[in-house]
């Protein structure tokens, strides 16, 4: 399985 | 100037325990409302979000805000020297470059105080919230810790599929299967055992199991945790403080 970052979503404040 | 004092200093040395070994520095963000922390793991999988609410102090003031870089491994071998049941009063100056840690011990006319270097940490804010929820289960905080241990050993991610009436935790590995499912439930005389279910919409998420193993050190902060489950979205693990929280933000795992 792939794991993907917590940035892919969220946007940067 | 920071000022806050712990009536206990078990609460911040369960609150570092936590989280000291997925984030090895953050920043923590001192306002008049309390201190709150965002910090993301070094593999950017899972974010941290602690918000320590000036009711939590027994004493607490912050005349201007203040962002103090704390290294956690440091500052939780610091804490590590007070006793549980101490006051434990953090304190820094409006430009300071130490964090002042003192603890005074109830029962004995002892005091010990620390200072802890602090670091200059650059680090982005991600925006969390608020977040759309599909699936919400209350449950025991160590049943959950039990579940995720358990459902370990047989896999590197653990399913979490949520229905109407029941939540299933399932592994699937090399050496076989298991799976885990638990039903609301009502007690009334320990109100702390009771798991509650609320579904707007079926939930099937995969979450990784190393990650899950971090999330379950916060276990000693709350008797409950709650999972908030979106699709395809990062689940959310909130320990409660007595005012406040600790929040984990999990990025899902997808198939390749």
């Amino acid at each position: 399985m792939a794991q993907p970052t917590i940035s892919n979503f969220f946007k940067r404040k | 100037m920071l000022e806050g004092k712990f009536e206990e200093a078990s609460l911040l040395k369960k609150i570092v325990e936590a989280m000291k070994d997925c984030v090895s520095s953050c920043n923590f963000n001192c306002t008049e409302n309390g201190i709150s922390v965002q910090a993301v793991d070094n593999s950017r999988v899972l974010l941290i979000s602690l918000l320590i609410e000036k009711d939590t102090f027994e004493e607490y003031r912050c005349d201007r805000n203040i962002t103090l870089g704390v290294g956690l491994g440091s500052l939780s071998k610091i804490i590590g020297n007070g006793a549980n049941s101490d006051y434990l009063t953090i304190s820094a100056d409006d430009d300071a470059d130490k964090l002042n840690i003192i603890f005074e011990d109830k029962v004995k006319d002892k005091i010990s105080e620390y200072n802890l270097k602090l670091l200059d940490i650059d680090a982005d804010l991600l925006d969390v919230g608020p977040m759309d929820t599909d699936a919400t289960i209350t449950l025991p905080s160590a049943d959950f810790a039990k579940i995720c241990k358990d459902m370990k050993v047989l896999s590197e991610s653990l399913q979490i599929i949520v229905t109407k009436d029941s939540a299933l935790f399932q592994s699937v590995g090399d050496i076989g299967t298991g799976n885990i499912v638990i039903r609301p439930k009502t007690d009334i005389d320990h109100p702390e055992e009771s798991v509650t279910i609320s579904l707007d919409k079926p939930i099937d998420l995969s979450f990784g199991s190393k990650y899950l193993s971090d999330i379950i050190k916060a276990t000693s902060l709350s008797q409950k945790v709650t999972i908030k489950l979106t699709d395809q979205s990062p689940g959310v693990f909130e320990y409660k403080l007595p005012s406040g929280y600790l929040r984990f933000y999990l990025a899902p795992k997808f198939d390749e």
